[in-house]
């Protein structure tokens, strides 16, 4: 698999290395010669070049490319144009990063596959967690399903899932519960371990602080993580 | 629930929207008046202000906060100087986003209980998706559990659960199955559905192009996402 990063600011320089250390062969490009300096030891093969300089791209082999990543934000132009000439080269798969919604825009009107917002996309991660508390993770499975890690409500605790009537009731499924075991090391120590039980049968019984992941419908599962 | 969100980049102008949408009472500060203007119609408080000027800081009461978030990267002096002032007020809870792993351990040691890298993070995971295209999701549920979300692999085409022997063979579970069906609708045009079996018996059989939903441990996870 043969990838291009163009553009090595914090995202774009993290995904060259992080491709490169799973085994991809990886090109950085860049306009400023002392990020190529940083990276060269760390990908396969690293370019001082302007991206907007269409005979530059095809003389490194660009329509090889198995994908190429465009991580410009701060020069919306060269972002735009780079995706532009890529896309008339005929690259397979071109993914870049967006720095505002219009700019997302554009770039998705050129024909860019995959827009990414990294800085958004975490804060809104980070609001919903800040929010929640007591939601570790609320994963989409589906466009209908989706999976939620909570603790344990209130009126749960002390009871065996049969007597919840989780599924009758709310429309959640138990995948998992976690728990918390303190544990007394040799050196007199305590710590605290988590263990972890898969598909518990109907008899389990819920602790107080068991940590539960659920499995259901979205509209079942948003009524559920409020409880 | 009162929240500062301090800096407002791309990162902390998001998070500071999305915090006040969920309901939480918003303060918004930042040194740039344009900043200020641009978000304070969507946060409950808006100041001007250098964060690093303490009496400033305290006159709009950053210590009856529940958290505060410090969003600076471009000026690491500011960052840390804001961050070690608000820990000296007592406040309750400091998240600060990081520009670098120097810039983090500096941030640890003043103190902060949680420091973020928004285009680290979703550096890593993009990697990891172009690395794995066959591989949506992988999601840490403990230290020692994770949900693997993949295409199912060849071997396991037109089989039912039972005769895969996926948890004797492999010790991992599947909780659920995503398969897409086609729909004619009444237009005549045909369009894809996606339907999903949640803790599927034994004699479920698993068709190509279905789309397993995985649990167990981590190396047995690892080895099973490779098959
Ligand atoms: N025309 C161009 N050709 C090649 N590289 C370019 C071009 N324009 C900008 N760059 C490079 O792209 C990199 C990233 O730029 P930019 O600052 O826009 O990214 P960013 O999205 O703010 O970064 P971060 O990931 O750190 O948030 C810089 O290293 C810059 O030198
Ligand atoms: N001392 C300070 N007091 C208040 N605000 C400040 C101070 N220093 C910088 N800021 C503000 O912090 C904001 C974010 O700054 P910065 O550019 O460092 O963030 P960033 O991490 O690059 O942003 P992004 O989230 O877009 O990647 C800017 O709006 C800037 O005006």
């Amino acid at each position: 698999m043969i990838f291009f990063v163009i553009g090595l600011g914090r995202f774009g320089s993290t995904l060259a290395r992080s491709l490169h250390e799973k085994g991809v062969e990886v090109i950085a490009i860049d306009k400023d010669s002392a990020r190529i300096e940083e990276i060269e030891d760390f990908v396969s093969k690293a370019y001082v070049m302007d991206a907007t300089n269409e005979k530059a791209l095809s003389s490194v082999g660009v329509k090889d490319a198995d994908g190429i990543v465009v991580c410009i934000t701060s020069d919306i132009e060269a972002s735009i144009m780079t995706c532009m000439i890529l896309k008339d080269k005929g690259v397979r798969k071109i993914m870049a990063k967006a720095g505002s919604e219009l700019h997302a825009k554009i770039l998705r009107k050129v024909g860019v596959d995959r827009v990414i917002f990294p800085e958004q996309e975490m804060a809104h991660r980070l609001a919903e967690s800040i929010y929640s508390p007591h939601i570790f993770e609320v994963i989409d499975l589906s466009p209908e399903y989706s999976i939620l890690e909570r603790i344990t409500p209130k009126f749960m605790e002390g009871k065996v899932i049969r007597d919840t009537k989780l599924r009758t009731k709310y429309g959640v499924y138990i995948i998992a519960i976690k728990r918390k075991f303190p544990i007394v090391k040799e050196d007199g120590k305590t710590s605290v371990e988590e263990k972890i039980f898969i598909a518990p049968s109907a008899d389990e019984e819920i602790l107080k602080g068991d940590v539960l992941v659920l499995l259901g419908k979205k509209e079942n599962i948003d009524k559920f993580r409020d409880q």
